[in-house]
């Protein structure tokens, strides 16, 4: 019985593990979107700046 | 760009996947160990 | 006895966790290095050509 409860523990344990590591996944993906984002439009100023003169 | 999103969602899936997968082999090894004794 | 058997198979599954995403943020960090390469050589082709009209 003392065994299934740790078990139990190193199971929730772990499922928190996954937990994180999912979240940390969406939050790179996130940051990863918006600095492409942000590349693209100060591409697109450089490049009218450069056209401009 | 856009293309290097998709193959992240991709990528992050798959390893999803492969996390899932270890911890489906402890809960069996675990189980396991607690039959055992 | 039963007890050691148990925490050495949690810290073998943290282990693989831990081994696959550090390989999964190192390949995401050299592919994104590798866009940014792309990404600049494309638009100073880009922007070359637009010059030249």
């Amino acid at each position: 019985a003392g065994l299934e409860e740790m078990k139990d523990q190193y199971m929730r344990a772990v499922g928190k593990i996954r937990g994180d590591m999912l979240r940390y996944l969406q939050e790179s993906k996130e940051r990863a979107a918006q600095m492409i984002r942000q590349e693209v439009l100060r591409e697109r100023r450089d490049t009218a700046r450069k056209m401009r003169r | 760009a856009s293309r290097f999103l998709e193959e992240e969602t991709l990528r992050s899936q798959e390893l999803l996947q492969r996390l899932d997968a270890h911890i489906e082999d402890m809960r069996e090894d675990t189980s396991q160990t607690v039959r055992k004794y």
